[in-house]
């Protein structure tokens, strides 16, 4: 049937009262991803390739839950993941706990492909960065306004969010140690 | 977080996804994303990279889950991944999804997923609710 590629920008609670000034500028990198990954396809580019491609753009976007525009830690503080995963092959590779990589998806397709291992965690992730050499920046580079206002509303809820969580209003329950039942919607907003 | 998924002109599939994880997580929280077959999965059959909470998706092995169904079950790609989020507890899977054969599959059990999709075939869609 040809080539083909699909891309999201995260999943949630997202209401359909979200304003333009939210959803436009979503849209749009979601319209140029979708154009660039197409180009790339149609010149017949990997698969590999195009996925990594389309990723580095939407890390770069603040607007979406990665690399910059990253949500925080509960101190306050980027601690980004990515993976990535060749079909034909089964080979893969995969980093948690960056907070300097700019593109954390390269990092990780270097893990696949320059090492014998999957996956490369927090101190030993960055410092395989520092020693491919990948683009790194300040961790401040990663933190926006918007987010920090999200990690204030969460704290002041007293729970964690996954994306597009919308701010409950009144008194919340503590974070349960063990994770709550599912249908407990302080959990998942 | 964000995700992508192929399928090139020979055949090959690919996924990757990234993301900065929960609002307000620990610190060294690891979610689906990094842990291959919960967030991220793909082999001959398809290519599935997965959104939502990462608790979640790790319990219910949501990437490799679809690419299991496909290969055990013979299920096409829409019926594997509309099983598996139905599967998973509402308000927390979304996924994308590409086949060998070039099917594109966006399915989530949140109320939006921001998605877009284009096919050589010439189906192409952009959206964030399911109207």
């Amino acid at each position: 049937m040809g080539w083909a590629l699909a891309l999201h920008g995260g999943a949630g609670d997202v209401p359909r009262t979200l304003p333009p000034e939210s959803r436009e500028p979503r849209l749009a990198t979601l319209r140029r991803c979708l154009g660039l990954g197409t180009a790339a396809l149609r010149d017949g580019r990997a698969a590999l390739d195009v996925v990594e491609l389309v990723v580095r753009e939407l890390e770069d976007c603040p607007h979406f839950n990665a690399g910059r525009g990253s949500v925080l830690t509960a101190d306050g503080t980027v601690e980004m993941e990515a993976c990535v995963m060749e079909g034909a092959t089964l080979r893969c590779g995969a980093v948690s706990g960056l907070s300097t990589v700019a593109n954390p998806v390269s990092l990780a397709r270097l893990v696949m492909e320059k090492t014998p291992h999957i996956y490369l965690a927090f101190d030993g992730a960055e410092a395989f960065a520092r020693f491919q050499g990948v683009e790194t920046k300040d961790p401040s580079h990663f933190i926006t306004e918007q987010n920090i206002e999200r990690l204030r509303q969460a704290k002041e809820a007293n729970r964690v969010q996954i994306d597009y969580t919308q701010p409950m209003k009144g008194p919340q329950q503590a974070p349960q140690e063990t994770p709550a039942p599912v249908d407990d919607n302080s959990q998942t907003g | 977080t964000v995700g992508c998924v192929a399928v090139d002109a020979a055949g090959n599939l690919a996924t990757a996804t990234s993301t900065g994880g929960l609002v307000n997580k620990m610190a060294g929280r690891i979610g689906d994303t990094p842990v291959v077959g919960a967030g991220t999965y793909a082999n001959a059959l398809c290519a599935v990279s997965a959104t939502g909470k990462g608790e979640e998706i790790i319990r219910y092995t949501v990437a490799r889950d679809v690419a299991a169904l496909m290969e055990h079950r013979a299920l096409p790609l829409r019926d594997a991944a509309a099983r598996v989020v139905a599967g998973a507890p509402r308000g927390t899977v979304g996924l994308v999804a590409v086949s060998r054969g070039g099917e594109v599959c966006m399915a989530h059990n949140t109320t939006a997923m921001f998605r877009a999709c284009a096919t050589e075939a010439g189906h192409t869609e952009i959206g964030i609710w399911t109207d």
